[in-house]
Protein backbone atom coordinates (compact mmCIF):
# COMPACT_ATOMS: atom_id res chain seq x y z
CA UNK A 1 0.00 0.00 0.00
CA UNK A 2 1.68 3.05 -0.94
CA UNK A 3 0.49 6.05 0.28
CA UNK A 4 -0.09 8.05 -3.02
CA UNK A 5 0.58 11.88 -2.81
CA UNK A 6 1.76 12.66 -5.83
CA UNK A 7 0.66 16.22 -4.89
CA UNK A 8 3.22 19.33 -3.73
CA UNK A 9 5.19 17.12 -1.90
CA UNK A 10 9.08 17.43 -2.81
CA UNK A 11 8.41 21.28 -3.06
CA UNK A 12 8.41 23.10 -6.22
CA UNK A 13 10.43 22.09 -8.74
CA UNK A 14 10.05 25.32 -11.42
CA UNK A 15 12.25 24.60 -13.91
CA UNK A 16 12.65 26.44 -17.41
CA UNK A 17 13.27 23.23 -18.80
CA UNK A 18 9.81 23.53 -20.43
CA UNK A 19 8.76 22.78 -23.96
CA UNK A 20 10.53 19.64 -25.82
CA UNK A 21 8.56 20.63 -29.23
CA UNK A 22 11.04 21.44 -32.05
CA UNK A 23 8.24 22.04 -34.44
CA UNK A 24 9.08 20.76 -37.84
CA UNK A 25 12.64 21.93 -38.72
CA UNK A 26 11.81 20.05 -41.73
CA UNK A 27 13.82 20.00 -44.67
CA UNK A 28 16.97 17.85 -43.11
CA UNK A 29 16.12 14.93 -41.31
CA UNK A 30 19.24 12.70 -41.54
CA UNK A 31 21.16 14.91 -39.24
CA UNK A 32 19.76 15.12 -35.54
CA UNK A 33 22.09 15.90 -32.63
CA UNK A 34 23.66 18.23 -30.89
CA UNK A 35 20.77 20.86 -30.61
CA UNK A 36 21.89 22.77 -28.08
CA UNK A 37 18.77 25.52 -27.98
CA UNK A 38 20.63 28.30 -28.62
CA UNK A 39 18.67 30.87 -30.29
CA UNK A 40 21.58 31.70 -33.10
CA UNK A 41 22.09 28.24 -33.81
CA UNK A 42 19.77 25.99 -36.32
CA UNK A 43 19.02 22.74 -36.30
CA UNK A 44 22.50 21.69 -38.37
CA UNK A 45 24.59 23.53 -35.45
CA UNK A 46 25.54 25.85 -37.34
CA UNK A 47 25.44 29.61 -36.50
CA UNK A 48 23.15 32.28 -38.09
CA UNK A 49 25.77 34.42 -39.73
CA UNK A 50 27.23 30.39 -41.33
CA UNK A 51 23.91 29.18 -42.21
CA UNK A 52 22.99 32.54 -43.96
CA UNK A 53 26.06 31.68 -46.14
CA UNK A 54 25.45 28.39 -46.94
CA UNK A 55 22.23 28.99 -47.69
CA UNK A 56 23.04 31.49 -50.77
CA UNK A 57 25.79 29.51 -51.52
CA UNK A 58 23.71 26.75 -52.13
CA UNK A 59 21.31 28.77 -53.76
CA UNK A 60 23.75 29.73 -56.60
CA UNK A 61 23.29 28.03 -59.61
CA UNK A 62 26.38 28.89 -61.00
CA UNK A 63 28.81 26.06 -61.91
CA UNK A 64 31.85 28.27 -60.94
CA UNK A 65 30.04 28.87 -57.46
CA UNK A 66 29.26 32.54 -55.79
CA UNK A 67 31.65 35.20 -54.73
CA UNK A 68 32.85 36.27 -51.34
CA UNK A 69 32.16 39.68 -53.14
CA UNK A 70 28.58 38.70 -54.36
CA UNK A 71 27.89 37.35 -50.68
CA UNK A 72 28.87 40.09 -49.23
CA UNK A 73 26.48 42.61 -51.45
CA UNK A 74 23.39 40.27 -50.61
CA UNK A 75 24.60 39.95 -46.69
CA UNK A 76 24.85 43.64 -46.55
CA UNK A 77 25.27 43.50 -42.44
CA UNK A 78 28.39 40.86 -42.82
CA UNK A 79 31.89 42.42 -43.15
CA UNK A 80 34.29 40.55 -45.71
CA UNK A 81 36.20 39.31 -42.65
CA UNK A 82 33.32 37.61 -41.26
CA UNK A 83 31.92 36.20 -44.39
CA UNK A 84 35.86 34.84 -44.77
CA UNK A 85 36.00 33.39 -41.58
CA UNK A 86 32.20 31.47 -42.11
CA UNK A 87 33.29 30.39 -45.76
CA UNK A 88 36.47 28.66 -44.26
CA UNK A 89 34.48 27.40 -41.31
CA UNK A 90 32.20 25.69 -44.10
CA UNK A 91 34.65 24.49 -46.19
CA UNK A 92 36.69 22.83 -43.55
CA UNK A 93 33.41 21.13 -42.47
CA UNK A 94 33.30 20.31 -45.72
CA UNK A 95 29.98 21.75 -46.70
CA UNK A 96 31.55 23.75 -49.49
CA UNK A 97 34.03 24.18 -51.30
CA UNK A 98 36.31 26.62 -53.74
CA UNK A 99 36.24 26.59 -57.42
CA UNK A 100 37.90 29.05 -59.67
CA UNK A 101 39.66 30.43 -57.10
CA UNK A 102 39.54 30.56 -53.57
CA UNK A 103 36.86 33.73 -53.27
CA UNK A 104 34.44 31.40 -55.38
CA UNK A 105 32.38 28.72 -53.90
CA UNK A 106 29.97 26.22 -53.95
CA UNK A 107 28.28 23.81 -52.02
CA UNK A 108 28.81 20.26 -51.86
CA UNK A 109 24.74 19.35 -51.51
CA UNK A 110 23.76 20.85 -54.84
CA UNK A 111 25.41 19.02 -58.07
CA UNK B 1 38.10 23.02 -64.40
CA UNK B 2 40.24 20.37 -62.51
CA UNK B 3 40.33 22.15 -59.74
CA UNK B 4 37.13 22.56 -59.26
CA UNK B 5 36.56 18.68 -59.03
CA UNK B 6 39.33 18.22 -57.10
CA UNK B 7 38.15 20.66 -54.62
CA UNK B 8 34.85 18.99 -54.45
CA UNK B 9 36.21 15.72 -54.22
CA UNK B 10 37.79 16.89 -51.04
CA UNK B 11 35.26 18.70 -49.41
CA UNK B 12 33.24 15.29 -49.99
CA UNK B 13 36.04 13.76 -48.17
CA UNK B 14 36.01 16.36 -45.03
CA UNK B 15 32.02 16.07 -45.68
CA UNK B 16 32.36 12.16 -44.79
CA UNK B 17 34.95 12.81 -42.47
CA UNK B 18 33.02 14.96 -39.88
CA UNK B 19 29.28 13.41 -40.22
CA UNK B 20 31.20 10.05 -39.69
Amino acid sequence: SKPQDRMGGGGGVISTMGSMSHPGMGSMGSMGGGYSGASSMAANGLSANQNQVLCLIKSCPEPQGISIQELKQKLSGMSISVIRQVVDFLSNEGHIFSTIDEDHFRSTDND
Amino acid sequence: LDRIAKNKKLALERLAANSA
